[in-house]
């Protein structure tokens, strides 16, 4: 039964792309089978693990116009994850798809002829609640929200909110809020520690474990074009997301 | 004469919001008017400073639509910082404004009736390339870049310079990349100060100085409603920000 998990939030840098490239990896350590979606044009995701953007023949762009399948689209990386990749052209597809009817689902069509083959399949949102992220958010079954547990961010989860309780009534009523997902966390602060808390009493949403830790391994793995899980192996944040993974296959979201 | 300066950086969070408020508020502790204007939707700066975006009756998102003039929606910060607020409604500009014409040059006509009361006017940027954006770039004399100096910033380089370039074709011949400011530096690891001197030699681009290093002082800020400079007063932070105004303030941009 393949899982569809949206990685959103809105705000910039708190390590959306990481996380879908590190559970993805772990994922795939693990034994499953996994698709990851780039669906932001800057394609940070792709590059990220191994690819040019700018070298590549088709894209989650094509596929969403309709153009080319998606089976032709996916690539593999040195990390055993297939992905649908991104490129620059996908800045055009907020403003092509702005007119169309039905815009909300040409992602979730797309994803109906390859889904089969994945145990699990991660969207990496763009910093932004455009029509590419309405579209990841209308095609999963779960959301998880990457969270730096800073105030600025904070700021962001109510909007966030809303824009998913609006896809949930309107596209997919399926949809569920998996959790929050801490990042970059620095538990030394108790700033951190306190905006959890009151991400978590506020909008009753459950805190996925153990939290990933700020590390500068994390800096280097982009650079070799792997996922941190090996470039650090044995590293914490290599660790972290590997016990995310675990918890996070065993259990399906509630709500 | 008014400097008008876009502090632009597709990537997220990279400090833009950061940047806009420590040099605001360093500005007018230096003896400058200055003026600065949340162009993202998530309104983060508006926060920043003390303001509830929800709490607003005008915003920048009205004064580009022509409905308010920009005298009546600027707005005072306990940082002594005026300031053009943002509010969710921003979110709208981008369709409102994409079938327009002359939709680029929006912001500089509004700020045309303002900017001659300030020093300085800061450009706060959402992270993408998107019409807001180019609207900061064709309103500017001047653009800053702050910049993360991890592999994943430096690649959204190549398209920041791109888009700036064609908007000096195109809509603003006359803006000037006055250069990178290094955000988040942790001048402990080699990465970043490669990062860096590549960027700095690839581009030809000017890197401000001094870099702001990582410090746990910013995460308070925003809570407080105040710019760092106020709530760690004598900081690294805070004096380095005062540092990089300084500099800005004595030498304009040469390209
Ligand atoms: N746990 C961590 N510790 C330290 N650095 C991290 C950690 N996780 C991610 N990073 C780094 O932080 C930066 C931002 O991460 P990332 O690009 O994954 O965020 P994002 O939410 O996808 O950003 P965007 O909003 O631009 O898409 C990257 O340079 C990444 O390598
Ligand atoms: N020098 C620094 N050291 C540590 N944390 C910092 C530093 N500068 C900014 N931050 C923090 O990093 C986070 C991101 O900063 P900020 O929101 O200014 O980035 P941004 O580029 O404006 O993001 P976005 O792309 O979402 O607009 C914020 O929580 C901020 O407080
Ligand atoms: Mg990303
Ligand atoms: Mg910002």
């Amino acid at each position: 039964m393949t899982r569809i998990i949206a990685i959103a939030n809105q705000k910039g840098g708190v390590a959306k792309t990481t996380t879908v490239a590190s559970l993805g990896a772990a994922l795939v350590e693990q034994g499953h089978r996994v698709l990851i979606v780039d669906l932001d044009p800057q394609a940070c995701l792709t590059f990220s693990l191994g690819h040019d953007p700018e070298e590549l023949e088709f894209s989650v762009h094509d596929v969403l116009l309709g153009r080319v399948a998606p089976g032709l689209s996916i690539i593999t990386t040195e990390d055993g994850i297939d992905i649908l990749p991104s490129t620059i052209d996908l800045a055009g597809a907020e403003a092509h798809l702005l007119t169309r009817t039905g815009r909300e689902y040409v992602l979730r069509t797309a994803l109906e002829d390859v889904a089969a083959g994945y145990d699990f399949v991660l969207l990496d949102c763009s910093p932004s609640l455009g029509v590419l992220t309405i579209n990841a958010l209308t095609a999963a079954d779960e959301v998880i929200i990457p969270m730096q547990c800073e105030t600025l961010s904070h700021r962001g989860v109510r909007q966030l909110m809303d824009t998913i309780e609006d896809v949930q009534r309107l596209c997919n009523r399926d949809l569920k809020i998996r959790g929050v997902l801490p990042t970059m966390f620095d538990s030394r602060t108790n700033l951190a520690k306190a905006v959890l808390a009151d991400v978590k009493e506020r909008y009753g949403l459950e805190v996925l474990e153990p939290p990933i830790a700020k590390s500068v391994r994390f800096a280097e793995a982009p650079a070799a074009g792997r996922s941190v899980l090996k470039t650090a192996k044995s590293s914490r944040g290599a660790e972290a997301y590997r016990e995310v993974a675990i918890n996070l296959a065993e259990i399906e979201a509630k709500n």
